[in-house]
């Protein structure tokens, strides 16, 4: 990626593998 | 192994479909092969590993999943999907499950299961329900009594056959006004409910019939006063064919490929005991 100095590289959602989602919910 | 050369496994997302799917195929698989307590269903996978297809062929999926209570009882033929998750408002129950499961030409074999259950802690309970109440030990005295009163209750009023117990699955001690609330599983015996003197000398019948109790039974007003009425729910299931034991044939050859077929179940399995495979979904 190119970006102007200073300003950070956009990095994308931060995708987490696990744990997965929740169907309903924590205990 | 040679070094430097390790089995590595993969890193996989949790919420891929393939791994929902073996999740699932896990669940399912502790359902049917628990006889007592209550249906689980996913809730979240928290890890995931797929090691690498060995010499026989397929790949080994190494799951670590969260499981919740239903409010239907394993003895209850309704598919888990119907079943409704216990709120936390009801006092919720987790499961923690570690399963190996092998997926080879598309099929998949529980190689490994061991789950633990526990509730939901008092203090989270309290959060989102101050007044609820919590789950009440089985063994407490006021619980077995109002087992016993339910079921007389139920049989009382039963034309066909006499229903015993098989266990008491939860209890609650309700407050306001003071009751004890309880479920629990029952069989039909032998024995004509109308008729029954002694209970002892009832045997469950050999096709099987399950029925699941839920009962409030409130505390009597001193003085003989009129007082709340007992409410019992009972639901009986259809009845289970008898399942014949596998007899030896001496005209089985003794080569060849392995029989398709899954083995039996595990017996009986006494209160918070775990579930270990191996054993094919």
């Amino acid at each position: 990626k190119v970006v102007q100095p200073g300003v950070d590289a956009a990095t994308g959602p931060l995708v987490r593998p696990c744990p997965g989602r929740i169907r309903h919910f924590k205990v | 192994a040679p070094p430097g050369v390790g089995l590595a496994y993969g890193q996989v997302n949790c919420d891929d479909p393939e791994v929902e799917q073996v999740a699932m195929a896990a669940v399912d698989y502790i359902n049917k092969h628990r006889s007592q307590g209550y249906k689980h269903t996913l809730n979240q996978i928290d890890k995931v590993k797929v090691w690498p297809p060995r010499p026989t062929g397929g790949e080994v999926f190494e799951l670590e999943i969260d499981t919740l209570e239903t409010t239907c009882h394993v003895l209850d033929p309704t598919p888990v999907v119907n079943c409704s998750v216990r709120p936390l408002r009801y006092h919720a129950v987790e499961g923690d499950c570690d399963f190996r499961v092998l997926k080879q030409d598309g099929q998949l074999f529980v190689l490994f299961a061991k789950c633990d259950s526990s509730p939901d802690s008092a203090e989270d309970v309290r959060k989102v329900c101050p007044d609820c109440p919590l789950l009440a030990p089985l063994n407490n005295t006021g619980v077995a009594n109002a087992v016993d009163a339910a079921l007389e209750a139920f049989n009382a009023n039963n034309s066909g056959s006499y229903f015993q117990l098989v266990e008491i699955t939860r209890a609650q001690i309700v407050p306001l006004p003071p009751a004890t609330y309880v479920e629990f599983a029952v069989a039909a015996t032998d024995c004509v409910a109308k008729e029954v003197t002694d209970p002892a000398k009832c045997n469950l019948l050999a096709e099987k019939q399950y029925g699941f109790c839920r009962a409030t039974i409130y505390e009597k007003v001193l003085g003989g006063g009129p007082g709340n009425a007992d409410e019992v729910t009972c639901t009986v299931f259809p009845t289970q064919p008898v399942v014949l034991q596998p007899q030896p044939d001496t005209n089985t050859p003794t080569s060849g490929a392995a029989s398709a077929a899954p083995p039996p179940p595990p017996a009986n399995l006494p209160a918070g005991a775990k579930v270990v495979g191996p054993l094919v979904v």
